[in-house]
């Protein structure tokens, strides 16, 4: 694997990693969601799923590892697909 | 392993391919034989055989493309996204495509990508394979450089790609080893002979065989040199590299070469200055400067730049004291300190290593800082040494690091 990144900024974070999961893990943002809640929890499942997949501290959280695997050079098929 | 929903495969074992376009990253001939080299990978381990054609259609077209490139998943510049293959079906089923914004190689090297080893997980797709969260196999998502002058499938691949096709026939005419590759040794430095003895200096006849990487667990296994490197700790012996990462409890494997071509094998001692994402390297009376994968212009450089008398002609071990802000550098029985902030070596140095550090023993092969303590590590022991107090306090296994 590569060796380990400088860190970076959180929003940028954020958009980064719902693209990822869009792109990898079948993440459908419901864009005009009325429950923002509702739409962080089933980021957090998501981000959950993806740990899981790579081994990762499974806890939801969008924590430097997890942020850090996101950014890793990789194939474009998704991981998992409904 | 896993497969794509449906499990599809190619209903036959002769699959056609054809290269339809080439990335100007490479000579043509090596971008047909990094794909012809991942072909052989699967068919030597299923009844497959693959057949090149050069125009019309074929099961699996490959192409190089950047960004928007027809199908729904567009590209994404540098990194990021690779390269993506279709699962086995008519029309774009099959097909592989290519991020021509990477920078695609031949070998594995720092700021590329090897394209034999990209190709073979594409391909990988191609026959009907999906993702597997084996670290370490191929059809895992992540882009890992490695070594590929030899390189074999790993046992999850093997049985994933045998589910879908079985193995190969008996009568086969293909090897069932990978066909040897170019020996790379116009890029290997010229320095690299020093590891082995005169006599078998390397000839059109010889090929170069670097040292068998030591098993894990070798409880004969000695360091060159050991190094923190961005939260990870990287242990050196000869080209080799144990790395042992805080995210995952497997210890990786890499060459030295995979992270820094231009680097010889065989480092003297290593140290990393955290502050400064700084790693430095020592090998005889030069050392580099490097962070990450980049090695810093200027380098290498003397030793004796440091302030290291000329009688000095290597150093055995560094470590970096980051409450401090001290470098230790050992040689022989004596050891120096240098000041990183100040940039220069301190007064009343050397001094002996028994006298500060009872009980080690000297020469130190390697060191390092870790927990609040350091780590002296001599042939096949480390010593483990309270940094405040310079109190030895246990003797352990050099590789009690690789959870043996």
């Amino acid at each position: 694997s590569a060796l380990p990144v400088a860190p970076k900024k959180e929003k940028e974070d954020v958009q980064f990693a719902k693209k990822y999961l869009e792109n990898f893990y079948d993440f459908k943002e419901e864009k005009h969601s009325l429950f923002k809640a509702k739409d962080l929890s089933l980021m957090a499942d998501k981000i959950r799923e993806m740990q899981s997949f790579f081994g990762l501290k499974v806890t939801g959280e969008l924590n430097h590892e997890t942020m850090d695997m996101m950014k890793q050079p990789r194939c474009g098929i998704p991981d998992i697909r409904s | 392993y896993s497969t794509f929903p449906h499990s599809p495969t190619w209903q036959k074992e002769d699959v056609t391919y054809r290269i339809l376009n080439y990335t100007p990253d490479m000579l043509q001939a090596d971008v047909e034989e990094a794909i012809a080299r991942a072909f052989q990978l699967w068919s030597s381990v299923t009844p497959l055989k693959f057949t090149r054609v050069y125009g019309g259609q074929a099961d699996i077209m490959i192409s190089f493309a950047a960004g928007f490139h027809g199908d729904f998943y567009s590209f994404d510049g540098p990194g990021g996204t690779l390269a993506h293959a279709y699962p086995p079906s008519s029309g774009i089923g099959g097909d592989a495509h290519f991020d021509e914004d990477e920078n695609w190689t031949k070998f594995t090297t720092y700021g590329g990508y090897n394209l034999f080893l990209v190709a073979a997980h594409e391909l990988g797709h191609s026959l009907g394979l999906s993702h597997s969260n084996v670290f370490g196999a191929l059809m895992y998502p992540i882009y890992m450089a490695r070594d590929t002058r030899d390189y074999q499938l790993h046992q999850d691949d093997i049985d994933g790609i045998q589910a879908l096709y079985g193995p190969p026939r008996e009568s086969s005419t293909l090897p069932t080893k990978p066909f040897p590759t170019q020996e790379p040794t116009e890029t290997i430095p010229a320095e690299a002979p020093t590891q082995m003895s005169p006599r078998e200096e390397p000839t059109e006849t010889t090929p170069f065989k670097p040292p068998q990487r030591p098993e894990d667990c070798d409880p004969h296994l000695t360091f060159d040199a050991i190094t923190t490197l961005r939260g990870e700790t990287l242990f050196f012996k000869d080209s080799y590299v144990w790395r042992k990462s805080p995210y995952f409890s497997e210890i990786e494997h890499d060459t030295i070469f995979s992270f820094w071509p231009s680097l010889i094998a065989g480092f003297d001692a290593a140290y990393e200055v955290d502050k400064r994402d700084r790693v430095l390297f020592f090998k005889d009376d030069q050392y580099w400067a490097v962070s990450g994968y980049n090695i810093e212009p200027g380098f290498p450089k003397p030793i004796h730049s440091l302030g290291f008398p000329t009688s000095v002609r290597k150093i055995d071990a560094a470590v970096h004291d980051q409450n401090t802000k001290r470098t230790y550098f050992f040689v022989g029985h004596k050891y120096w300190s240098f000041n990183e902030n100040t940039h220069s070596m301190e007064r009343g140095y050397p001094r002996k290593i028994a006298a500060d550090f009872p009980g080690i023993g000297y020469p130190i092969d390697a060191a390092l800082q870790k927990n609040g303590y350091f780590y002296f590590f001599r042939g096949s022991n480390q010593y483990e040494v309270d940094i405040k107090r310079k109190k030895l306090i246990r003797i352990m296994k050099s590789n009690s690091w690789f959870n043996c």
